[in-house]
This record gives structure tokens, C-alpha cells and sequence, in this order.
């Protein structure tokens, strides 16, 4: 089953 | 001093509607370009991204950057005291803790003021890259509305898989399954019914129903919504609001281990 991702792993804190 | 004078007051109630179920509390940030919100709901999967440009305003005046806190049920709730058709007035003094909402009838014969306290949050901002979206589906956003409605009855995640030759939406569960494809149809006689497709190339990404569902909260804020997908990133999910900016949602997929 597809894990869900989370946003962190994509777009860095500035 | 932040003041800003809104004539369609309603719009703001309809923002905080769409997105106080997926944020609670977050930190409206004025600057003189306008007014933004950028928050992730509490298990960092989806991001909500709000811009209000300072020129959509009846009058918009910010002295000194400011971010100030508030919680969304709360501010939900002062506006949902404003009359649909009342003209909203924020006002914030530089240091204060308060931000005041004031709303005038149209005919100036009901003035009332709310006073919220403000919050103190720690703003984690994020850095949304600039993406080559591999694909944007244009289509009305109550049809959009009614796909994440009626999959959600089938299943909890659905495959959103964009070719040239439609948009496919699928879901399955215990129920069974389900598939709804959305054609292309720029040549729809009314303007409001037509869908587009912006390939670039065919991409299939996998998504969790409930934020999907979450987002559609934003319908009565624009007539089409956006869905920007490109293979193993976040979908934007972009509601345009007319003469002041947008109000986008960002979701992350679900990818195969």
C-alpha cells in the first residue's frame, strides 16, 4: 500500500 | 498600524471557512503587499498558502511588517457575525495584542466591532519551489467538489491520472471501485463548465481523499479550481479569487514503498 508522505520531505522550512 | 478595509467582506469569511478545519490556529502575516497565510495542518501532509494583494482592497494601509496569530475557530466565529453583504475593516495597532473587525451594513445603518486577542505562534515557513508542473487540469470547482464527494463514499485515497485524453479520478475500497474521467471540453457553451487540460506529460499520482475533501471547503471562493501535478510531488490544488490573489492547497502523495 502507498505510504503517505509528509511535506517536509519536499519543501525546506526558510 | 495595519488597517485594511474590505468592500466583498464575505470573502474573508469564506477564506477562514475553507481552511479552519485543516489549520486551527496560524499567523496572518501583513506587509504593504498585502495579506498572507502560510500553515501546514498538524500532520505536516497539507499546506494551506492564502495571498490577499494590498491593491484588492478598498483601502489598505500596513506601516511596519507584521505577523499577528489567531485562532481560525475563533476569528471563524467573529465573522460569522458580519452580514453577507457588510463591508470588513481590520485594524491593528503596531505592538498591540488585539486585532479589531469592524462591519458596516451597505447602508451605514449597522455598525458593529469585534475585538480578537491576538496569539503568539511560531511561524514555520516553508520554501515552495517554483515546479514544471508536468500537468494543470482546469475544471469547475463544484465539479471537483462533487468527484472528492461521491469518491470518498468508495474509498480513501484516490489515483488522479492526467493524459491527453482526460483526467481520470479512481478510488476502491470495500464498496468496490470506482473510476470518473473529466474530458477536456474548452468549447463548453458556458464558460463555468469548461475543463482544460494542460499536458505536458501523462503523470498518475496517488492522494489521501480527506485533504482532497478539505480543500473543496474553498468552492464558494471561485468559480474553477486548479489541480498542478508532477510525478512524486505535491499536488497544488489553486483557487484563484478574482481581483486579490488565491487561496492554494498543497497535499502530498502516497507513494509506493
Amino acid at each position: 500500500t502507498p505510504m503517505q508522505n509528509h511535506l517536509d520531505e519536499f519543501f525546506a522550512m526558510v | 498600524m495595519f488597517e485594511a478595509r474590505l468592500v466583498q467582506g464575505n470573502l474573508l469569511k469564506k477564506v477562514v471557512d475553507a481552511v479552519k478545519d485543516l489549520v486551527t490556529d496560524a499567523n496572518f502575516d501583513c506587509s504593504s503587499s498585502g495579506f498572507t497565510l502560510q500553515a501546514m495542518d498538524n500532520s505536516h501532509v497539507s499546506l494551506v498558502s492564502l495571498s490577499l494583494r494590498s491593491d484588492g482592497f478598498e483601502h489598505f494601509r500596513c506601516d511596519r511588517n507584521m505577523s499577528m496569530g489567531m485562532s481560525l475557530g475563533n476569528l471563524a466565529k467573529i465573522l460569522k457575525c458580519a452580514g453577507n453583504d457588510d463591508i470588513v475593516t481590520m485594524k491593528a495597532a503596531d505592538d498591540g495584542d488585539t486585532v479589531t473587525f469592524m462591519f458596516e451594513s451597505p447602508k451605514e445603518d449597522r455598525v458593529s466591532d469585534f475585538e480578537l486577542k491576538l496569539m503568539d505562534i511560531d511561524s514555520e515557513h516553508l520554501g515552495i519551489p517554483d515546479t514544471d508542473y508536468a500537468a494543470t487540469v482546469t475544471l469547475p470547482a463544484a465539479e471537483y467538489q462533487r468527484i472528492c464527494r461521491d469518491l470518498s463514499s468508495i474509498g480513501d485515497t484516490v489515483v488522479i491520472s492526467a493524459t491527453k485524453d482526460g483526467v481520470k479520478f479512481s478510488s476502491s475500497g470495500d464498496v468496490g471501485t470506482a473510476n470518473i474521467t473529466v474530458r477536456q471540453n474548452t468549447t463548453a457553451d458556458k464558460k463555468e463548465e469548461q475543463v482544460s487540460i494542460d499536458l505536458k506529460e501523462p503523470v498518475a499520482l496517488t492522494f489521501a481523499l480527506r485533504y482532497l475533501n478539505s480543500f473543496a471547503k474553498a468552492t464558494p471562493l471561485a468559480s474553477h479550481v486548479s489541480l498542478s501535478m508532477a510525478r512524486d510531488l505535491p499536488v497544488m490544488v489553486d483557487y484563484q479569487i478574482s481581483d486579490m490573489g488565491h487561496l492554494r492547497f498543497y497535499l502530498a502523495p502516497k507513494i509506493e514503498d
